[in-house]
């Protein structure tokens, strides 16, 4: 058994669900944030036979696309010599982040 | 040191919690919602011990109740020759679904 | 790779969050709450390189501190005769407690 955490777009967490849903896979939704953007997104928690793990990161793929956002950027780094001046700059947002960790023990009681 | 994901019911979401801090286990709730039928449920993060991990999965088990629940099911599968009509079905919702992972390194700082 | 699961007080939540992304790392925010205190907390979610691991866990220890709360005790042990009387105790909430678990695979489609 292994247990996926997913994160992905906030747009794209529906679709992600409904797909896995539909293919006969439980998955959990944790509300979440990005750190960087600040911007809700959606972290997913499923739990699948090492078997299917393919056919769960696929699904996944499939339904979550990356995006541009141009932000303005707080986060200058010191080189711009101390001047505070925020500026845009574009960001990409990947589709998707996915960690794969071992399971020991799954129970449903 | 393990690290035990539960999902359980929100109505049992307190009692679990209760138990497990009564018998001296720290706990951390998130807040979740389940994937398929869309209602919030809670999903507790239990760090413990390898040799106290059968106790906290027990009060896990005992506190928490399955319950049945009927939904109107939209994911009617194709069999139904396109017809959509949406019909009542009974979903059996377990008490508990638990994963343990192994933790490699864990700090109080 | 590896999956590092810090719980943080809320006050330290973005002090720890962009310190480490200004040093270059992502982290995804969790919303939690404490199970004994039931006030809410942070969960961090940061996927780091094995090598960049201590990096990550000083940055954590650094901008999170502990803190002393007075409680009304409503868990008094049974010692007090059967008497239920809530009295004041203090409890040391730590700085951050951390969970770091091995990452199998990890994806960014
Ligand atoms: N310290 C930094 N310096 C410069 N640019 C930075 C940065 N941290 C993030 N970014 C950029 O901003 C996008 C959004 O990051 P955010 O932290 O809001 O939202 C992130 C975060 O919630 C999560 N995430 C990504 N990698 C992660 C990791 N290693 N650990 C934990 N969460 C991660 O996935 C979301 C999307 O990440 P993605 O990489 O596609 O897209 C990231 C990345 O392109
Ligand atoms: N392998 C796994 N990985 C991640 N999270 C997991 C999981 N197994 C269970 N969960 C979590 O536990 C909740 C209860 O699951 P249970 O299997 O008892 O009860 C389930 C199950 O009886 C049924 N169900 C779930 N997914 C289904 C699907 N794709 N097809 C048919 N029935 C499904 O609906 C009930 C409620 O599901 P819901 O998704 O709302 O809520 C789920 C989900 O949040
Ligand atoms: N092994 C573990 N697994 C999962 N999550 C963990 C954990 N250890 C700590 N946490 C999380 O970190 C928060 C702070 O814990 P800390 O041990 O510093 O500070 C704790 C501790 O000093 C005390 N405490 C917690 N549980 C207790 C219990 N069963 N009996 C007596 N004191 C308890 O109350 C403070 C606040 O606890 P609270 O539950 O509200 O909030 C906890 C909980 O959300």
């Amino acid at each position: 058994m292994k247990l996926v955490f997913a994160i992905v777009h906030d747009e794209d967490g529906p679709r992600v669900i409904g797909e896995l849903n539909k293919n006969g896979f439980s998955v959990t939704r944790l509300c979440s944030t990005g750190g960087f953007l600040k911007a809700g997104n959606t972290t997913l928690l499923v739990g699948v036979e090492e078997e299917k793990l393919d056919t769960v990161i696929g699904i996944i793929e499939a339904k979550s696309k990356s995006r541009k956002q141009v932000v303005n950027s707080t986060m200058t780094p010191n080189t711009m010599g101390g001047m505070f001046m925020p500026y845009p700059v574009e960001v990409v947002i990947g589709g998707a982040t996915i960690f794969v960790v071992d399971v020991e023990r799954f129970e449903k009681v």
